[in-house]
């Protein structure tokens, strides 16, 4: 039928495929057309327009209440210092990038710090992208140890009175226990170093990722405490749904999106983009 | 888990003769549950459960497994058996130098198990040359020059900025040093860029490999299906490497791009070690993703 004629079984089934295939999970996609049915119970008969756009409400609630959760504002303390987080090839060392090309274009002093001390040219890509974006960098030998560079880091984006201190890290799985606690003695490292810090840690998703991104998620907040959410990738076929039960279970900020391998690359998120792009 | 839950939904089938559809629908809604969560893709999960349905639909409760065991029998051998029922070698030309061509989505893993793979092949007295066809990530070429190091493999590395001529030189190279294996890492890339799956295709049919290997990762949820049909379609693939396993996600990635694709998944990245390469095991994916 139109769009406005009454909703049948058969629609909603491809309604809750289309929340599942964009990643959105079953136990989420379920609670929403749960609430849909709730509504359609003793009222009016719902078109199928009506419900899609009751959905997207839905899902666009679930996104701005994380998103008020904290307005974002910078904190103003010298050097402000960002921490980027995530398991390994999510897109840390190209967010990091492009967080210095972003901060450097608002007119911000960057000093990039290369922390994954352990991955293979780690810091040579690192460094590449510090030439790219006019940043400094602070950069050890491989096999440093990554809280001796970040000190080094610390050290250096104060005595260089540098605005903003972005931190790469080494990928790491959640479950590896002594890697998620190298990553808290950075922390207190940080802390130590500068008021605050670290004032910004940004938990990296890939799109592309599944239910284990709410597994991640869920770790990564507990045992570091997640400020922000960056998804990349963004560009590609991967709708990022996850995003959806990782706000509405911990509700963290999304701050950025990736959309591309570029400096540029990197736009702020909007929760009202993201719900069109559900193709809902 | 699924195996408790089935019990449950199927406990009271133990005074009953046959598994009846009233039970079957109950324990598909499980099962379907639980591949969702596992990250099977949707369309795969259908077709899996209309295929366990009709499996278990009529069987005669067997008198020593409790119908909750039973079914999920039926669950754990029809998946193990999409899964791919046996392990598949590396396919190797009949005249050295075999060329494997590693391709995948960005951050999937492809440099890190070039690597790896490579380890693997010398374990079994081959003799490889890596090459990298990376040119557009920072110090990619670097970082695979490093990890041969580390390795201890040999690497070609050239000037060029064409990934086609890369290759071309690179197997040249190891024709004329005596190597029986290039391994050529190539660039992670989206699958709807056109002009990077073309450049996949010219480097093919440039070298010519016995593996196109797709490297996937494991924690890829319903989007696996969308990349690995159109990697396949352009490359025929010869066999899938699902990495980053040692992490907990249940990899329901390795059922949707084995029913896309039909390709055999080879082996399995479990580590950010170079030895951290397992032969693939379908029984224990089938487990892994039931839950
Ligand atoms: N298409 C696309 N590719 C991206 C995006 N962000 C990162 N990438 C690519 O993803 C790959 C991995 O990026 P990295 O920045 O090295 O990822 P990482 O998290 O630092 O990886 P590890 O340090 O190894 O854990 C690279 O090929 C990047 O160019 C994005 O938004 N879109
Ligand atoms: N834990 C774990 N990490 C892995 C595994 N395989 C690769 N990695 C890590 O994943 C990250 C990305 O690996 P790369 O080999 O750089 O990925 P890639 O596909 O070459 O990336 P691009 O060239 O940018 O597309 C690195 O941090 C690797 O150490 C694995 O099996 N387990
Ligand atoms: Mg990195
Ligand atoms: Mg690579």
């Amino acid at each position: 039928g139109t769009a406005d004629s009454p909703i049948t079984e058969s629609q909603l089934e491809d309604l809750e495929n289309i929340l599942i295939g964009a990643d959105i999970g079953v136990e989420t996609s379920l609670a929403i057309l749960e609430r849909v049915r709730e509504e359609t119970r003793g009222r009016k008969v719902l078109s199928g327009a009506q419900v899609r756009r009751m959905i997207r409400d839905q899902i666009g609630v679930i996104l701005q209440a994380s998103q008020e959760v904290d307005p974002g504002t910078r904190s103003t303390t010298r050097p402000r210092v960002v921490f980027v987080v995530g398991v390994n090839g999510v897109g840390k060392t190209t967010t990091v990038g492009k967080l210095a090309h972003l901060f450097k274009q608002e007119g911000e002093e960057v000093l990039v710090c290369a922390a994954d001390t352990f991955r293979a040219a780690a810091a040579e890509q690192l460094a590449i992208w510090a030439e790219r974006t006019g940043a400094d960098i602070v950069q050890q030998g491989a096999g440093a140890d990554p809280s001796a560079v970040l000190f080094d880091a610390m050290a250096a984006a104060r005595a260089r009175k540098k605005d903003v201190l972005v931190v790469d890290t080494a990928g790491r799985l959640h479950t590896k226990t002594h890697l998620m606690e190298e990553v808290q003695k950075m922390q207190r490292i940080a802390a130590r170093e500068v008021e605050g810090a670290p004032h910004e840690v940004y938990w990296v998703l890939d799109a592309t990722t599944g239910q284990n991104g709410l597994n991640q998620a869920r770790e990564f907040f507990k045992t570091i405490g997640i400020t922000g959410v960056v998804v990349a990738k963004l560009d590609g076929t991967a709708k990022g749904g996850i995003v959806i039960a990782i706000a509405r279970e911990l509700k963290i900020p999304i701050r950025y999106v990736g959309i591309g391998e570029q400096a540029e690359d990197l736009i702020p998120f909007s929760a009202e983009a993201f719900v069109d792009s559900l193709d809902l | 888990n699924l195996s408790t839950k089935l019990q449950k939904t199927l406990r009271d089938l133990r005074g009953e003769g046959r598994i009846s559809e009233r039970h079957i629908e109950a324990s598909m809604r499980e099962i379907r549950m639980a591949l969702l969560e596992s990250d099977v893709h949707f369309t795969v999960v259908k077709d899996f459960v209309s295929r366990v349905k009709e499996k278990a639909l009529g069987q005669e409760v067997l008198g020593d497994l409790m119908p909750g065991q039973q079914v999920i029998k039926v669950v754990r051998d029809e998946l193990t058996n999409l899964l791919g029922k046996e392990t598949i070698d590396l396919k190797m030309s009949k005249v050295p130098p075999s060329v494997i061509l590693l391709v995948g989505l960005q951050g999937s893993g492809k440099t890190t198990s070039t690597g790896k793979l490579a380890m693997w092949l010398r374990n079994q007295k081959h003799q490889p040359v890596l090459v990298s066809t990376d040119v557009y990530r920072p110090a990619a070429i670097e970082q695979l020059s490093i990890v041969a190091g580390e390795i201890d493999i040999p690497v070609y590395r050239e000037d060029g900025r064409d990934p086609v001529q890369l290759a071309t030189q690179a197997l040249q190279h190891a024709r004329d040093m005596g190597f029986d294996v290039l391994l050529v890492d190539t660039a992670g890339r989206l699958h709807i860029d056109m002009e990077l799956m073309e450049e996949l295709e010219r480097i093919t049919s440039a070298v010519n490999p016995t593996e196109t290997l797709l490297v996937a990762d494991a924690m890829t949820g319903q989007d696996a299906v969308n990349s690995a049909r159109e990697f396949n379609q352009r490359l025929d693939l010869s066999g899938v490497i699902l990495t980053k396993m040692d992490g907990d996600t249940r990899g329901g990635a390795a059922l949707s791009i084995k029913a896309v694709s039909g390709r055999p998944i080879k082996f399995i990245g479990v580590g950010e070690k170079y030895d951290a390469l397992e032969v693939f095991h379908p029984e224990r994916m089938a487990n892994r993703i039931l839950g």
